[in-house]
């Protein structure tokens, strides 16, 4: 009868100060969690003028924990070796599929590495570089190349035409 | 290849607690039958020596019992019962006159006030091993960690309590004094309410 309380004990004696409860499932309502307010009403306070969350306790009541933890019943069955280890074999094949992927690679193209021909793409990103204005020696990559015999000469920006 | 290891079988007793008897109050005679909550077993018989080093029961801070074995290290004892100091006494104060004591250093017309502290009657509180709530077990409650936790000393606040598990509740007996005749609640009962929180009590709104 007090607002909100859904359970109340009976009258115990005020002896040990102490009181055993067991948490009931139907007490969430079919959620997984709820917030709860444990208080103790004295014999000489009226239900009327009894406050619950005056000295009450803030709890939740929940159906279990979140987290998945290996029980104990879980670790024993390890223990005694019985394991169900698919994830492991998933676990472990995948670095390994990602290593023999990379050693073939690598032999690929050590057997490719004569017949190949880049120069295509050197030459695609000197244009783009020398597009720049200035002189070549002033460009980051061969500023600090000492063996210059003459300096360049002037060079223009491109019009579309000329390529 | 592992070798196989038998998972431990788990402990179960099938021993019965019986009810004993014991004499009471000089002459009358009683039985009690002890009882077993959440592994704690209640009214037990005490054993016929004393032992100092006797297992007792302590609750962690949702209210789940745990047993705490007393150990002597260096010839103190650790871990030992708790000292519940003079909570559960009743202070008595006695006024003596120069008549009742004649001490040899008082004055003939001096009062003399004495503080006593009268042990309480632990006929049934004995037969309790679980730690009993004192003031010292108090923690802080509230979004500020100011709010003293009287009269409860377990649950702690924001504890979760999980379903088909038991926890055991503990207030201070005496915090529930009647302010009208100064006498300790005999008896009390304990409510669980529900409660909505607004996200500033949850402490997580800022503006």
């Amino acid at each position: 009868d007090l607002p909100g309380t859904f359970f109340s004990s009976e009258w115990i004696d005020n002896l040990n100060g102490l009181m055993a409860i067991e948490v009931d499932e139907d007490w969430l309502q079919n959620e997984f969690e709820r917030r709860i307010v444990v208080s103790v009403q004295p014999k000489y306070i009226p239900d009327e003028d009894f406050n619950p969350l005056q000295y009450g306790v803030l709890l939740h009541i929940t159906k279990g924990s979140r987290v998945f933890k290996p029980t104990k019943e879980q670790l024993a069955l390890d223990d005694a070796g019985i394991t169900n280890d698919q994830w492991y074999y998933v676990a472990l094949s995948i670095p390994t599929v990602v290593v023999i992927f990379f050693v073939f690679m690598y032999f690929f193209l050590y057997v490719n590495g004569k017949n190949r021909d880049f120069t295509d793409v050197t030459r695609k990103a000197l244009n783009k570089k020398r597009r720049v204005l200035g002189k070549f020696s002033e460009m980051k990559k061969f500023k600090n190349m000492k063996n210059h015999k003459y300096t360049e000469l002037p060079s223009y920006k491109k019009t579309s035409k000329q390529n | 290849a592992r070798q196989v290891v038998r998972p431990k079988e788990k402990m179960t007793t099938s021993e019965e607690v019986k009810p004993w008897l014991r004499t009471i109050y000089g002459t009358s005679k009683e039985l009690v039958t002890p009882t077993v909550i959440a592994g704690v077993t209640f009214s037990a018989k005490p054993e016929e020596t004393p032992n100092p080093l006797k297992p007792w029961v302590s609750l962690e801070h949702d209210g789940r019992p745990k047993t705490i074995k007393p150990e002597i290290k260096k010839g103190q004892t650790k871990k030992g019962r708790p000292d519940y100091k003079t909570y559960f006494k009743t202070a008595v104060t006695h006024t003596y006159s120069y008549e009742d004591l004649k001490a040899h250093n008082m004055d003939p017309n001096q009062k003399h006030v004495e503080e006593e502290y009268i042990d309480e009657d632990d006929t049934y509180v004995s037969l309790n091993p679980v730690v009993r709530c004192t003031p010292d077990l108090y923690f802080n409650k509230g979004l500020a960690k100011d709010i003293r936790s009287e009269p409860f000393c377990t649950p702690y606040e924001n504890s979760r309590w999980k379903v088909d598990h038991t926890y055991f509740v503990s207030w201070y007996t005496r915090f529930f004094e009647d302010v009208n005749s100064g006498e300790v609640a005999d008896q009390v009962r304990v409510h669980l309410s529900y409660v909505k929180e607004n996200p500033r009590e949850k402490g997580n709104y800022k503006r």
